[in-house]
């Protein structure tokens, strides 16, 4: 899948 | 997930839920800038790109639902509800939110965890926007510091609401640290300088917000 910037957090 | 940042999290929400009620039931939006309601939509949309492809957790997704539709109706109120767009004051609202979201845009081209600008793919791209969205969320409060600083008597639910977004961010700032020192390999040093950078904006706020509560008189920012 797409590795996300984005972690667990809002 | 850590007290630090449920706490933050419901923070952040009731910040929304307090301009929402502002605006819902008294049918006004005096003292609020419009130009930072549109920031921040542009924040949550530019954050939460991924909220269809990244599956985090029940709590994670149905919170960036709520974070987008609240800060895209605000806007929507503000915009075009016939009662409620009267009581804005575009004209103490002049900031121009370009000078914002272009420096904001070009940082995150230029400083972003990949920093490999040479593969243009959709993950770049997430990062970018992720990253874009950061930095904007970190400047977004500056119209509606500006404009606080006009409108000479500011409302109680203004005040609540600005006092609880500062609040949410700095709140994150403990479970960073929290979070650093109990897992392994947490570092994201942009998230972290560009929370500080936010958070400190409000420092001043924070001071005349809480002078204000201990001397029970009328919150009022010097000009």
């Amino acid at each position: 899948p797409l590795q996300q910037p984005m972690h667990d957090e809002l | 997930m850590n007290i630090f940042r449920l706490a933050g999290d419901m923070t952040h929400l009731l910040s929304v839920l307090v301009l929402l009620l502002k605006i819902h039931t008294i049918k006004s939006c005096a003292g609020i800038s419009l130009k930072t309601q549109e920031l921040y939509a542009v924040v949550f949309a530019t954050r939460y790109l991924d909220i269809f492809t990244s599956y985090i957790s029940p709590y994670n997704t149905m919170m960036k639902l709520i974070f987008l539709g609240s800060s895209f109706s605000i806007v929507w109120y503000m915009r075009y509800h016939k009662i409620v767009r009267r009581s804005y004051d575009k004209d103490q609202d002049t900031f121009r939110p370009y000078i914002l979201m272009l420096p904001c845009l070009i940082l995150a081209l230029l400083i972003n965890e990949k920093f490999t600008f040479k593969e243009i793919s959709t993950s770049f791209f997430l990062f970018v926007m992720w990253t874009f969205s950061l930095y904007l969320e970190a400047v977004a409060i500056l119209p509606q510091l500006v404009m606080l600083q006009r409108t000479r008597n500011i409302d109680n639910l203004t005040g609540q609401y600005v006092f609880l977004l500062g609040a949410y961010r700095a709140l994150y700032i403990l479970n960073w640290i929290y979070r650093y020192f109990t897992e392994e390999h947490f570092v994201h040093w942009i998230t972290w300088i560009s929370g500080l950078v936010q958070t400190l904006l409000y420092a001043d706020f924070f001071y005349y917000y809480f002078q204000s509560w201990k001397n029970n008189v009328k919150l009022q920012l010097p000009a």
